[in-house]
């Protein structure tokens, strides 16, 4: 479903080349729960993004459900991800002017059809927002605009969320929460789910954990128990 | 040192009131090293905003080294809070147009003095940050910018730091290096260190652990050992 092969992307920052991924190659299956961990800087936003069709290697291959996304224009790129992905942005990403509500009704709009207000109103309910809905971002706190981001990725019901640290600004309680949220969308509905995160403990709500370091996989471990 | 006596913080999104603070009463010395856990949406950051000067008390008195806040003006409190506090911010709130050197050079640039450029070359390569000085936050990972912003509250050498989350974006190891700093400034220079986390083991660095729920401090303990 998700295909890399020696998936290299620099960057430029003035005459320097920072080489973020060193030739990643990778299978992920619909319906895997997947972590991503590694160090500050270590390439694992830069490799989301990728996947996520938000960028494009520099070179190597991504193919996503058989498609080489190198062909696509960024038109059809940008329907694909529209469509199939829900993207959990590590700074949020929130819309400033907006409330929580009219956030996550957002992709609804754009894929139309009823209750587009009552999906967004339970999204928000899922994670314990319920009584913060019409507060713009400015007006939550940290951890409650990862909240809506996580309500926003969720609500259009994509076949794959990629989260980048979905519970950085989370207190224990409520990541548990928040990861049985995930949990029961990747088992019960079969929701790809890939997440970054440097949380051991999140890492083992997931059947399995690649490593990065420099832009490289080191590891890529599943985990034995049912 | 700092002084909070029946602190309420109250917000107003539309017709309805949000008590985030709801009676903080605390004393915090020189040279403590505390940290402030609560779930999300429990108050942490409204409170850090009071104590570092950056918000005013809705009711109760705030003296900061000895000094009414309250009766200082924007000014004087700005002058203050330039002075004496660093402050990292739960969402680093670093400037998009500026290097990760340049932003880290500003506070001291307000405070006049020789070595600006290299004590700020040295505020970042202590958070292991020397190879991107001049990325600017677009160019930098979620974790690198969180360094940055620490570099920036600790670079000119305040009497008090506040940070918001610190590490909130790092992982293990990087956690445990900017660890070691804030102790190394508590203990050997005697910084007055103050943490929001969520992380157990982070609060387990500090001294002493103030705990918020609904806006209220349900705890306050102090470490028993040395
Ligand atoms: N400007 C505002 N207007 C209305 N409500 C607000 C405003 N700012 C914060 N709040 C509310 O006040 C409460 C406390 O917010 P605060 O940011 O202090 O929480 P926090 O403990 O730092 O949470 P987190 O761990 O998620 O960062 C939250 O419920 C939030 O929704
Ligand atoms: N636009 C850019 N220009 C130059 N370098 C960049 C750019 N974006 C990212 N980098 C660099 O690429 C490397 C990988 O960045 P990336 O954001 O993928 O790391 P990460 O693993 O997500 O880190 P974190 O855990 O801190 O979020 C970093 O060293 C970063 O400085
Ligand atoms: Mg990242
Ligand atoms: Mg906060």
């Amino acid at each position: 479903m998700i295909r890399l092969r020696n998936v290299v992307k620099l960057y430029r920052a003035g005459s320097v080349v920072v080489p973020a991924l060193r030739g990643i190659t990778l299978d992920i299956e619909r319906g895997d729960f997947v972590s991503i961990i590694g160090s500050s800087g270590s390439g694992k936003s830069t490799l989301m993004n990728i996947i996520g069709c938000l960028d494009r290697p520099t070179r190597g291959t991504f193919e996503l459900a058989g498609h080489d996304v190198s062909k696509l224009s960024d038109d059809q790129l940008a329907y694909a991800r529209g469509r199939q992905i829900g993207f959990v942005f590590q700074a949020f990403n929130l819309l400033p002017r907006m409330s929580a509500l009219e956030q996550v009704e957002l992709p609804l709009t754009y894929r139309g059809g009823k209750n587009q207000r009552r999906s967004a109103m339970k999204a928000l309910a899922d994670v314990g927002l319920g009584d913060r809905m019409h507060h713009k971002p400015n007006q939550l706190s940290g951890g409650q605009q990862q909240r809506v981001a996580i309500a926003r990725a969720l609500v259009g019901e994509p076949s794959v969320i990629l989260a980048d640290e979905p519970t950085g600004a989370l207190d224990t309680k409520t990541t548990a929460d928040v990861m049985d949220i995930f949990v029961r969308l990747n088992r019960v509905q079969g929701m790809t789910v890939i997440f970054v995160t440097h949380e051991p403990e999140v890492a083992s709500y997931t059947d399995r954990v690649i490593q990065l370091r420099d832009g490289m996989i080191v590891s890529d471990t599943v985990a034995t128990s049912p």
